[in-house]
């Protein structure tokens, strides 16, 4: 199945 | 000193309104090119990001780059003792802002309330995110998006968005069945908030919570047009333009491991 990603997990902190 | 004074004082409140569900605590960050706002929802699936230009306001004034940290929920009651068609203006002093002074003006100018807002100290992470050349860029009506959403959350809880050349299309998969929305694109040219655009670099096929979307489309009453922007194996990019600013949501996609 798929697994839900968190935001963070594509983005890095400023 | 910071004031910003907004002729379309409803506008203010369809914000308040596409935010407020997803987001409770938010930094409004206050600089002299205007008014913006970035907060993840509480499980860090989905993203905010909210910008308003200083030339929407008038007058608009900031004399320093500083952040009011809002309770939403608290900022909604206010708001709901403004009438729609009354002129808001915001006040802070940037120097020390505890709080925010909100002030309503009907059309006639003969009656102002003004109410104060205690403010909070959030301390938010802000991520930052690329401008990025998204694999498949999609225009639609706004009405239309929110209804396919509200439509499939009766059959899944999720849905696959795949985009082609040809047309893009919503598939849910649940217990009790399956359901599809194909859309092909149009051109009309005398009705252009009706039309359905598919800028494709690459097919793209994604997956995504209807419950996060749907929140999204609390939008829908800021914009007649609403942007997806897919690409692989990335968060989508929900976004509605207004003459003042935009909106912008993204989603991280459900992926296999």
């Amino acid at each position: 199945g798929l697994n839900q990603k968190r935001i963070a997990w594509f983005y890095l902190p400023k | 000193m910071f004031e910003a004074r907004l002729t379309q004082g409803a506008l203010l409140k369809r914000l308040l309104d596409s935010v407020k569900e997803l987001v409770t605590d938010a930094n409004f960050d206050c600089s002299e090119t205007g008014i913006s706002l970035q907060a993840m929802d509480n499980s860090h699936v989905a993203l905010v990001s909210l910008s308003l230009r200083a030339e929407g306001f008038n007058p608009y004034r900031c004399d320093r780059g500083f952040s009011l940290g809002v309770n939403l929920n608290s900022l909604n009651k206010i708001m709901k003792c403004a009438g729609n068609e009354d002129v808001i203006t915001l006040k802070a002093d940037d120097s020390s802002a505890d709080s925010l002074c909100l002030l309503f003006e009907n059309s006639s100018n003969e009656r102002v309330s003004e109410y104060e807002l205690k403010l909070m100290d959030i301390d938010q992470e802000h991520l930052s995110i690329p401008e990025t050349d998204y694999d498949a860029t999609v225009m639609m009506p706004s009405a239309e998006f929110q209804r396919i959403c509200r439509d499939l959350m009766v059959v899944s809880e999720s849905v696959t968005i795949d985009v082609s050349k040809d047309e893009i299309k919503f598939t849910a998969e649940g217990e009790l069945g399956t359901g599809n929305v194909k859309l092909k694109p149009t051109s009309t040219i005398d009705k252009p908030e009706e039309s359905i655009t598919i800028e494709l670099g690459q097919t793209v096929s994604l997956q995504f919570s209807l419950k996060y979307l749907s929140n999204f489309t609390r939008g829908t009453p800021l914009s007649d047009q609403v942007m997806l922007c897919l690409s692989d194996n990335m968060p989508l990019l929900v976004e509605y333009k207004m003459d003042i600013g935009y909106i912008r949501y993204y989603l991280a996609p459900k992926v296999g491991d």
